[in-house]
């Protein structure tokens, strides 16, 4: 991270949005302006409070090409979306947007709150970070908005200039217990064992599951994995005390906290044919040392000990899974049953009587 | 500056300036205007903007830095603030 001191001297601080974009209603501005400041309220001492009228700390506007007293100018659509000026009298923590973007709620065109995020970073004193997973590198990146969108290098930044929240409980996401994940809409990216844990991945973050127990921990991939993107596919433990982790048509093997070298290899390398672009879902069973590898509605079979695809594959799933009707979303395997994850629901498997034993909740391993 | 002949077009050296202008221009100090200020090399602010990235720094502008160069961002400048 990179920051411009000395900061704002104070923790309560004012903004005013200036005028409004015609590419979205008065109303998704509000919202995603305000969403974006807590995003640092969330992990820092800082107040944040809308005026109306008159001077505020963090003045917000739409702008185009060269426009007021600003040295900067925007550049029409693409390019540069938006600037900001670090904390100071004047022009110090205006924000100005560029109206000759496509400003949006979701993934397509720009997303409001996610450059406004960015860009209060910079109102509130952060440069940009090198690292790719920062909030504050300079490029745009969509992520789900469902996902909390500072990295530690984020957090480490701003913390670095006012202090994490003061007395008050950590704002930052709490544990995994939390509604959040007992919510009613938990579906996962990928599962995997590893050892005695059962590993979710979703988005930028993993939770640690002791099934034989109510604990579970939930962390940042890049806390234990910098060099993995977030949003991995599907995941699974080898019979080598190994993960694997599969994005596109990439896959990595960690073994233990260290990524292996040369990795990420081409899927291609274990046997997949070049129309196989990703993998949904793997499972190694460790009654038989095979790994099954779901795409869409059909499966192939991986022979861990020999390394080689078996022959005459791929097969439908719906023939030799019975009941798994719906594309895997991921799968693992605990106590020699397979639990298979779609939305928001999973079937537990019997891999020797081929036959789904129940149907349950996909958080039911999060003790809600 | 060597830009590869076959890319020697307007463009990419129009890209190439703009970008480098906008974001690895250190703003003059205001307190040592009476100084020559050391203008960096056109190569030089390159090789800060692939060193950034994560790039090969080659003061080069090869096809994965233009490439860089094109992704929607934000217009604070990387250096200097």
């Amino acid at each position: 991270y990179g920051v411009t001191l000395p900061g704002w001297k104070k923790n309560k601080l004012t903004y005013r949005i200036v005028n409004y974009t015609p590419d979205m209603s008065k109303e998704d501005v509000d919202k995603a302006i305000q969403r974006a400041f807590k995003v640092w309220s969330a992990v820092t001492p800082l107040i944040f409070t809308r005026i109306h009228k008159g001077m505020a700390d963090i003045m917000i506007s739409f702008e185009t090409k060269a426009h007021g007293h600003c040295p900067r100018y925007f550049d029409g659509p693409l390019g540069v979306l938006a600037h900001a000026f670090p904390p100071g009298n004047g022009l110090g923590g205006d924000v100005h947007f560029d109206e000759d973007e496509k400003w949006t709620t979701g993934s397509a065109g720009f997303n409001l709150f996610l450059v406004a995020a960015h860009e209060f970073g910079h109102a509130l004193g952060l440069s940009h970070s090198n690292d790719q997973r920062a909030l504050m590198f300079p490029n745009y990146a969509y992520i789900s908005p469902s996902e909390f969108p500072l990295s530690p290098d984020d957090i480490n930044g701003i913390q670095s200039i006012y202090g994490s929240p003061q007395n008050t409980p950590d704002k930052r996401p709490a544990s995994p217990n939390s509604p959040k994940t007992c919510g009613s809409q938990m579906t996962f990216d990928a599962i995997t064992t590893l050892r005695r844990e059962v590993i979710f991945l979703k988005g930028r973050h993993l939770w640690r599951v002791y099934p034989d127990n109510s604990e579970a921990e939930r962390e940042l991939i890049s806390a234990f994995w910098p060099t993995l993107p977030p949003a991995i596919e599907a995941a699974y433990e080898n019979l080598k005390d190994q993960i694997l982790f599969f994005k596109g048509n990439n896959f990595w093997v960690i073994s233990g906290y260290q990524v292996l070298l040369g990795y990420p290899k081409n899927i291609n390398t274990l046997g997949f044919p070049k129309g196989v672009k990703k993998i949904d879902a793997a499972v190694c069973n460790k009654n038989t040392g095979m790994t099954d590898f779901f795409v869409g509605d059909k499966y192939w079979r991986f022979d861990e000990n020999s390394q080689s695809m078996e022959k005459g594959y791929p097969r439908l799933i719906a023939n030799d899974f019975p009941g798994i009707s719906q594309r895997v979303d991921a799968v693992f395997q605990q106590k020699g049953l397979f639990y298979f994850f779609h939305g928001l629901k999973q079937w537990e498997f019997d891999p020797i009587a081929k036959k789904v034993i129940q149907e349950m909740k996909s958080n039911s391993w999060f003790n809600c | 500056l060597h830009i590869h002949p076959e890319e020697d077009n307007k463009e990419v050296a129009k890209l190439l300036q703009d970008y480098l202008n906008k974001f690895y221009s250190v703003d003059p100090d205001p307190n040592l205007l009476g100084w020559k200020i050391n203008a960096e090399s056109t190569a030089e602010k390159l090789q800060k903007m692939q060193h950034f990235f994560g790039l090969k720094v080659t003061g080069k502008p090869d096809n994965e830095t233009l490439e860089m160069m094109k992704k929607p961002r934000c217009g604070v400048p990387d250096v200097g603030l």
